[in-house]
């Protein structure tokens, strides 16, 4: 029996919605720990890394370990369903072929649930190896969201440039050229709205501006986002989710020939 | 010219 509750719906749906641009289906993994989600896109350019603590949850029981393969599309319809004060419950029954979500009113008097069937997704888990990362920025997720949004009128890709002066963002392409720079907050008042860098060595790479775009989708989950660079490995672009755990974009860099 | 890589050539398959 796997049984998870959450108090509000709406950090489901924005879950999803961080995710379902990227991914046209997933496998939650559920275990005593919690649910946890890795998946590729379909080009195999990023890898999404979802992790969600049992203890983060209102109830979570799980007797046995249970994957189940999800249609994220039909997960999104079956969220659009639910207000987002509503409690949602996850429930299966061990080795079952359906999953039943259910959503209760805050006042209990509406409750509606919508069984959706598994898939058996042969999905390949790949290790994540430990990195030493040589910069770490932690910046506000609206300002990042923003960049990118904006770089991406410019060009494809954007380059990332970190030193410990600050993190620059440029792109260039027929309309011209732009750069941002932010530099790191001074006086941080305000922990949410401060730039913050952790440099070992400084670091410059090339992304696709799409999948940032993409990631960006998580920006309703997070005040913070943080992004961690090494020369020639991907990006790990992380949001965290408040009491519940993080989701991590990996983004394979664009390369010199 | 920028080529883009896939995450496959920097996590191996466990």
């Amino acid at each position: 029996m796997f049984e998870a509750r959450l108090g509000q719906a709406t950090i489901l749906k924005k879950i999803l919605d961080a995710i379902k641009d990227l991914l046209n289906e997933g496998t939650f993994d559920c275990s005593d720990s919690g649910i946890q989600l890795q998946a590729m896109d379909n080009s195999h350019v990023s890898l999404v890394s979802l992790t969600l603590r049992s203890d983060g949850f209102d109830k979570f029981r799980c007797d046995r370990n249970l994957s189940m393969g999800m249609n994220l599309g039909s997960m999104a319809k079956i969220l659009k369903c639910a207000n987002n004060e509503d409690n949602v419950t996850i429930k299966a029954q061990d080795n079952a072929d359906t999953v039943t979500i259910m959503f209760e009113s805050a006042n209990q008097e509406k409750v509606s649930d919508y069984g959706m069937k598994l898939m058996n997704l042969d999905q390949e888990h790949l290790g994540i190896p430990e990195t030493d990362y040589s910069c770490v920025v932690r910046m506000p997720a609206m300002e990042f969201a923003r960049i990118c949004r904006d770089l991406a009128q410019f060009s494809e890709s954007v380059v990332i440039c970190c030193t410990k002066e600050g993190v620059k963002f440029s792109a260039s392409g027929d309309v011209g050229t732009a750069n941002i720079k932010l530099a790191q907050t001074g006086n941080v008042d305000k922990e949410e709205e401060a730039v913050i860098i952790e440099m070992q060595e400084p670091v410059t790479l090339t992304f696709a501006c799409r999948y940032l775009n993409a990631f960006t989708k998580a920006t309703p989950l997070s005040t913070q986002v943080q992004l961690s660079m090494c020369a020639d490995v991907p990006l790990v672009v992380e949001y965290r989710i408040n009491e519940l755990g993080h989701i991590r974009y990996y983004l394979a860099p664009k390369i010199e020939d | 010219n920028v080529r883009q890589t896939t995450i496959g050539s920097y996590f191996n398959k466990i």
